[in-house]
């Protein structure tokens, strides 16, 4: 594993750690998109179900089981816990608009046509827009606290070191994936223009 | 390149 990597995903796990404790912290999910957090729960439900098929390694599992809890826990303190703070107004995203598209292609375009591969390939596309709800959201209202806008910037960066960690391996390993390739840069571009924001407005 | 299935990331 390359520092790239670690990074990675160090950055990733701080992203989700920032906003969870945001929430409890404050008992507000205010500014905060559900249903993006529905969506990346999603996204590890699908793509760790080989928790239960095969091993990798006791870093991978314990990840993976971190992801997936926390996940959970979000979802539950902003649909149960917190709902009352919870801004369902301004989180109008239409979730169709991009399960519809991403199964369809999860179906086409895959590695092989078996139902775990399948829905492997659905949680790498689907990853890659699931912070379009928040985004939306955030442009809606023109506003984001602080706090939001490092979980942001952390899942951003967590993004932009994959495709490090990518170059890395395909210089050193030989290793391409390209499903994971194309849609890591795709997800990374969307983080693009909030980085621009972030890093210029951030220092006001 | 060889392309490998990359289930040991995250």
């Amino acid at each position: 594993m390359n520092i790239f990597r670690i990074l990675g995903d160090v950055s990733h796990l701080l992203a989700i750690i920032i906003l969870l404790l945001k929430i409890v912290k404050s008992k507000s999910c205010a500014g905060i998109s559900g249903k993006s957090q529905i969506l990346f729960a999603l996204v590890f439900t699908t793509r760790y179900l080989d928790l239960f098929t095969n091993f990798i390694s006791v870093y991978n599992t314990v990840m993976k089981v971190v992801f997936l809890v926390c996940a959970y826990i979000t979802v539950y303190m902003i649909y149960v816990k917190f709902r009352k703070t919870f801004d369902s107004e301004n989180d109008s995203f239409r979730l169709e608009f991009l399960l519809v598209p991403v199964t369809g292609l999860s179906f086409l375009e895959n590695h092989s046509f078996t139902p775990l591969e399948i829905l492997w390939t659905f949680s790498i596309y689907l990853e890659s827009v699931a912070i379009l709800p928040q985004l939306f959201m955030i442009s809606k209202t023109g506003e984001a606290e602080t706090i939001t806008t490092h979980y942001l910037f952390f899942l951003g960066l967590y993004r932009a070191l994959y495709i490090a960690n990518w170059v890395w391996r395909y210089h050193t390993e030989n290793f391409y994936d390209q499903i994971a390739v194309v849609s890591g840069v795709v997800q990374t571009i969307f983080y693009c223009d909030f980085f621009y924001l972030y890093v210029t407005k951030g220092r006001q | 390149a060889a392309v490998v299935v990359g289930k040991d990331e995250l």
